[in-house]
Formats: structure tokens, C-alpha cells, sequence
């Protein structure tokens, strides 16, 4: 690694920064989320807190411009030069710029805003370019990056931590002993498709497939391949968090909605639609609730169920309300189908309910638990 | 043909020269000794990068050298202030 000839760095830890413009290419939301990450990649090395201001002068002014925009350093169209930024300091010092003749993306489908956002972000703490290939700090765009493991090379952290040093033991973190460092945690691993105890975090349809999710994964069920295929969520959505709460297709609006804490997403085929994540509250939840466990819509009915712990609401997609009389017991309305319900999916006029391994089949119409089956049933283990 | 040829260089040592401008300070003043890819300001600058990027230290530019020069990179150069 090396930092800028003189060594500039920020005299503070805690740094303020402004979005002042946006990129067509991406919703606002998109271009906030990838500065958010991007600045929490240094964060999490240094004792370096962000803080975001929304007009006036910022330690770390992002904009997007084209051509010659003011600073002597021109942008040159498509391609070569995607960004720069400059060393810490006042004014100028510190800002990033993004040519916006290039394609951002929110994956690697063109140029991926985050990844450059983060190298660019590198520049404005005081990281000069690194001749080390693996680092974030080589100067060439490398657009075979795994977005899904992005993390700093051992090169980038020694840089930014030459600079800032480590970040702070957080209070609650028991001291460790400083001749041992602690074995870094180990990869998160992949869950097994045919572990008998396997249980997903959400289940939905999406055009006539089934996707089961669990972590940061999901299994795909398809037409024309028996057996389903596994796939990273952020694979397919970079935007999305892992560990899903619900999941549900709304066929008639051809969307799936994503559920995770007190926030949901809209997603057409592999789209995140713009104006996302919403609270979950604009349903017509109570305050009270923090989260849902599972979500599943009858698309004969147009109402949707959503699940929480033993209880669940039923919500019009017609009127696009919470029906009154809500919430109902699990229980009194599906009788056998045992809470906590995690994921919930409609195929072939039944209601299926994952619950931990279990999975309860039921037939609404008899108003019973037809059968009981293993979660995974359906990847054919 | 070798008309075609002359140009195709031509617009390819444009390019480094721009290149080697933008992030190697390759100073305008050395511009005319560019058409001759021996000044050793020129190839000192080639070598520079090459081991700067990793690559084979040639002082030449090789297809891998051109093919790394062609990439999207970031517009903060690799030498000097």
C-alpha cells in the first residue's frame, strides 16, 4: 500500500459526508446504499465513524459530472477513467467524483458503484494507489470482484490502519490477550439441501418457480431442472440484506415482496424496485410489531396472510388494506398448523406451512393438516 | 495498408502517452521524444508502470501491457502529487 506523498489524513475520527447529486442509472436509494456500504468498509478497520449531511459543506462531498466539471481533471467518457478522489484535507480535499458516462450498477452488469465507491472512499482517508493485484487500492477496475465475499485485502487494512490505527475495542468486547490474535471467524457455511433438520427463513414463488431462502442463500426449483439450483440472494439482488424474514408473490403486480425487521422490498425478476425498502408498517401493522415470521398470498382470494409468532393478519390486495378483526389466532383459522411459523407458500390449491424441519400441508377447504412433511421435501433430497 | 497500420499506431501511442500523462506524470515536454519509444524517459515510464501493475518488466509494450492500459481504472494517478 502507500499513502499520498506527505502523508495527509484526517485530524478527526468522526467525519461527515454528502451525497450533493445522483447517477440516472440508479434509484437514489441504490447510490445511498452503496456509499453507506462502501464508507462501512473503512469504518469497520478504522476508529473512523461517518455521519451523513444532506446540504452545506461536508468532509466528504460525492457528486457525479461528466467531461471537465470544474476541477482540472476531466472525465473522458465511457470507460479508462471511472473516478477519482482526493486526499484528506479542506475544500476539495477529501471529495469523490464519479464520471457519470460510465454505467452504474447495483451488481456487475456495468460498473459496480459500490466496489468503485469504496476505492474512491480509500483515496479520500489518505490511501494512495497499492501495486498489490488483490488489494481494493489497485488502480484497474477489476469487474470479476466477487461481490458476495467483497472484502479489504490484509494490503488495504495495513494501509488505512498506518494511518488511523485499529478500531476501538467496543465496550462489551472481553479484552483479548494482545500475543494472541484471534482466528478470524470462520466462513459462514452453506447450508446442507438435505439436512433432515434443515428449516428456511422465507419461501415464495417467482413466475411459476419456487425459491427457497435460508442465510444468505436461496435454492431455486425451475421447470426444467429437477434438481434446484443454489444461489447467493445477492447474486441476484446485491441490494437485498440475508437472513430473510418472509417472502410472497403477488402474482397479479408480478412481484415478490421480501420481508426482513420492520422493512420490505419489491422485486420484479431480478429488479429491486425503486422507492424501496418500505416499513412495514404503511400495511397497517400495529406499531407493536417488529418484524413478520412468514407471508404467503392466495392469489385466487387476492388476500394475503402474514404471520407473527402465533397470530397472523389478513391483508386485501384489492383494496390494499388490513382486513378488520385482525389479528386471529393460527390456530382457530388452521387448525394443526403448529406456530412459529417461518415460511409459508400456495401451490396446488394447498397452504403450506414450514415450521422449523416440519412442513404442514393444509387443505383450506377442509380446514385441516392434510400431511406432514420434512421442510426440504421439495428440493428432492 | 501499411498506411493503416501507421495510424493504428499512431492512435495506440496516443493512448499511452495519455496514459503514461495521466498517471505517470509523463511530462508534456517529453512529448516529442514519443514518437521514438527508446528516449529512456519513455520507457523508464513504461517500465515504471509495468512494475507498478504487476506486470513483466519490459520497458516494451507488449500485448499484456496494452491489454492492462485498456482496462477502466481509477482517474487518481500511481506517481507523484
Amino acid at each position: 500500500f502507500r499513502t499520498f506523498p506527505g502523508m495527509p489524513k484526517w485530524r478527526k475520527t468522526q467525519l461527515t459526508y454528502r451525497i450533493v447529486n445522483y447517477t440516472p442509472d440508479l434509484p437514489k436509494e441504490a447510490v445511498d446504499s452503496a456509499i453507506e456500504r462502501a464508507l462501512k468498509v473503512w469504518e469497520e478497520v478504522t476508529p473512523l465513524t461517518f455521519s451523513r449531511v444532506y446540504e452545506g459543506e461536508a468532509d466528504i462531498m460525492v457528486s457525479f459530472a461528466v467531461g471537465e466539471h470544474g476541477d482540472f481533471f476531466s472525465f473522458d467518457g465511457p470507460g479508462e477513467s471511472l473516478a477519482h478522489a482526493y486526499p484528506p484535507g479542506p475544500g476539495i480535499y477529501g471529495d469523490v467524483h464519479f464520471d457519470d458516462d460510465e454505467k452504474w450498477t447495483e451488481d456487475a452488469s456495468g460498473t459496480n458503484l459500490f466496489l468503485v465507491a469504496a476505492h474512491e472512499l480509500g483515496h479520500s482517508l489518505g490511501l494512495f494507489h497499492s501495486a498489490n493485484t488483490e488489494a481494493l487500492m489497485y488502480p484497474v477496475y477489476n469487474s470479476f470482484t466477487d461481490l458476495t465475499r467483497f472484502h479489504l485485502a490484509q494490503d488495504d487494512v495495513d494501509g488505512i490502519q498506518s494511518l488511523y490505527g485499529p478500531p476501538p475495542a467496543s465496550s462489551d468486547d472481553t479484552p483479548v490477550p494482545t500475543e494472541s490474535v484471534p482466528p478470524p471467524p470462520p466462513p459462514p457455511e452453506t447450508p446442507a439441501m438435505c439436512d433432515p433438520t434443515l428449516s428456511f427463513d422465507a419461501v415464495s414463488t417467482l413466475r411459476g418457480e419456487v425459491l427457497f431462502f435460508k442465510d444468505r442463500y436461496f435454492w431455486r426449483r425451475t421447470h426444467w431442472n429437477i434438481k434446484p439450483e443454489f444461489h447467493l440472494i445477492s447474486a441476484f439482488w446485491p441490494s437485498l440484506p440475508s437472513n430473510l424474514d418472509a417472502a410472497y408473490e403477488d402474482h397479479s403486480k408480478d412481484t415478490v415482496f421480501i420481508f426482513k425487521g420492520n422493512r420490505f422490498w419489491a422485486v420484479r425478476g431480478n429488479e429491486v424496485q425503486a422507492g424501496y425498502p418500505r416499513s412495514i408498517h404503511i400495511l397497517g401493522f400495529p406499531p407493536t410489531i417488529r418484524k413478520i415470521d412468514a407471508a404467503v398470498s392466495d392469489k385466487e382470494k387476492k388476500k394475503t396472510y402474514f404471520f407473527v409468532e402465533d397470530k397472523y393478519w389478513r391483508f386485501d390486495e384489492n383494496s390494499q388494506a388490513m382486513e378488520l378483526g385482525f389479528p386471529r389466532l393460527i390456530a382457530e383459522d388452521f387448525p394443526g398448523v403448529e406456530p412459529k411459523v417461518d415460511a409459508a407458500l400456495q401451490a396446488f390449491g394447498f397452504f403450506y406451512f414450514f415450521s422449523g424441519s416440519s412442513q404442514f400441508e393444509f387443505d383450506p377447504n377442509a380446514r385441516m393438516v392434510t400431511h406432514i412433511l420434512k421442510s426440504n421435501s421439495w428440493l428432492h433430497c | 495498408y501499411t498506411l493503416k497500420r501507421a495510424a493504428k499506431e499512431d492512435s495506440r501511442m496516443g493512448l499511452v502517452q495519455k496514459y503514461l500523462e495521466n498517471y505517470y506524470g509523463l511530462t508534456k515536454e517529453t512529448r516529442q521524444f514519443f514518437r521514438r519509444r527508446d528516449s529512456d524517459t519513455v520507457v523508464g515510464k513504461i517500465q515504471k508502470m509495468q512494475k507498478f501493475l504487476g506486470l513483466e518488466v519490459t520497458g516494451k509494450l507488449d500485448s499484456s501491457t496494452l491489454e492492462v492500459m485498456l482496462k477502466p481504472r481509477c482517474g487518481v494517478p500511481d506517481v507523484g502529487h
